[in-house]
């Protein structure tokens, strides 16, 4: 009845309720933890110690050097056709404008096409990207190469409608990046209400011109931290089911949903089967992340540390797209192994959370998977994520404890059962 | 070690099937 049990424990029992609060008062106690930040090493710090007060094994810091880049002061003022105050986050790795700022006419387009047609026009300009929300990973493209399209064509600054799926004015901040033999100019993310807005005044003719004024600074790759804790095999002690979700967030709101309910579910895998006295024959590992924001700095530095041992990862579990009402898991692996995680999941019947879906989705897990190693993420109900990704409403308040408590059954079960089988999951 | 070296399970599906349901 094990499965039975940590389901008992975590929904019912003395458990309930535990993720969640031990991420409240990390969330409400550390705040945002960007890569390079003084917070985020807080919160490994606290997080080093909280796994070993927690009577974890193996618990230790890998080191990983990591990009600091920090936000400084940022406004924008639309000048014409009236005063209007915009609301931005500056985009990780932009640059700064000149301490007078910029002040320039905008054009707005719908798509990376429409830049391109009208590229002529955009010369001297400040862009503004009205793109629609699609998908995240489509619509990401608009955030990460906006700055680079728009300099292209001679822009002076992009402005990128949030990625979003919703939005009260609030503006969602995210990385961007710079190609090397494309000038660098300052972007920042605005509101969707901003971007249709200007969108409508630009389709009547009307002309609009922005005052853009950014403090950002790039600082030298700092030293942080992938933090580990281990539950070590009963019987194959080297052969390693790992789970995880990532410590570092954006400096807005609270990281507590991106990625604080991942990390903290994970987490409580382990004081899960630690509590019923469970020794899966496989190690156990818990890894909480580094720059995963910056694109998997952290998880990438480990994949070069670890990946001589890759025979030995049975899966590689990461929650990193929230931790609401779970349905099920993503998948990634051969047919075999899918048809024995399909069998596992029904075990979660109690839970009504036994879906299998196409792939497993997880910026710090797809080294190993892109390598033939299964892989396993949480699928819950994403419907609201996007609503506070990368804002400042990512925070304690989006959690719900009866959700996390489900996750966290979830999540255990599976990481322990596969754990402990005789077998390893099949590869290709 | 669990794993053979060309990955495939020593056990038929059955016999996973059976070993899973014992955690239920």
């Amino acid at each position: 009845n094990i499965a039975k049990a940590i389901i008992d424990l975590a929904v019912h029992g003395k458990a309930q309720n535990r993720s969640y609060e031990r991420l409240a008062v990390f969330a409400d106690t550390i705040g945002p933890r960007l890569s390079g930040s003084k917070n985020l090493e807080a919160g490994i710090k606290y997080m080093f110690n909280a796994l070993q007060k927690d009577g974890l094994e193996n618990v230790h810091l890998e080191p990983v050097k990591v990009p600091h880049w920090e936000r400084g002061e940022e406004f924008a003022v639309m000048l014409e056709p009236r005063n209007h105050s915009i609301a931005i986050l500056g985009l990780g790795s932009s640059i700064a404008t000149p301490p007078e700022g910029i002040t320039a006419e905008v054009i707005v387009v719908a798509s990376f096409d429409e830049l391109h047609k009208r590229a002529q026009e955009a010369k001297g300009k400040i862009v503004v990207y009205n793109e629609p929300f699609i998908s995240y990973g489509e619509t990401v493209q608009y955030r990460l190469q906006g700055a680079v399209e728009a300099a292209k064509v001679g822009a002076v600054a992009s402005l990128i409608r949030s990625v979003a799926s919703f939005s009260i004015h609030s503006p969602h901040t995210g990385e961007q990046s710079y190609q090397p033999d494309v000038p660098q100019i300052p972007t920042a993310c605005i509101s969707v209400e901003d971007a249709e807005m200007m969108s409508r005044m630009s389709l009547r003719g009307t002309k609009i011109v922005v005052h853009l004024r950014m403090g950002a600074k790039t600082y030298p790759d700092s030293l942080s931290f992938n933090t580990v804790a281990e539950i070590v095999g009963s019987k194959y002690p080297e052969q390693v089911v790992l789970v995880s979700g990532h410590l570092d967030s954006w400096d807005v709101g609270q990281g507590a949903m991106d990625d604080g309910g991942g990390a903290f579910i994970s987490w409580e895998a382990l004081s899960l089967i630690k509590d019923l006295g469970l020794r899966p024959k496989r190690t156990l590992r818990l890894v909480l992340w580094t720059g995963e924001e910056q694109g998997g700095v952290g998880a990438e530095q480990y994949y070069q540390l670890h990946k001589e041992n890759i025979s030995n990862f049975d899966i590689v579990m990461e929650s990193d797209e929230g931790t609401f009402k779970p349905s099920g898991l993503g998948f990634t692996g051969s047919a075999a192994s899918r048809d024995i995680v399909k069998e596992i999941m029904t075990l979660l019947q109690p839970i009504n959370a036994t879906d299998v879906y196409d792939t497993a989705d997880g910026t710090d897990i797809s080294y190993w998977m892109r390598d033939g190693v299964p892989g396993a993420s949480l699928h819950s109900d994403i419907n609201k994520y996007f609503w506070f990704h990368h804002s400042q409403g990512d925070t304690m308040t989006v959690q719900d404890p009866n959700q996390m408590n489900l996750c966290a059954a979830l999540w255990t079960v599976v990481s322990y059962v596969i754990a402990d089988m005789e077998d390893m999951l099949p590869r290709d | 070690k669990s794993l053979r070296r060309d990955g495939s399970s020593l056990k038929s599906f059955e016999d996973i099937k059976n070993e899973i349901a014992g955690y239920t």
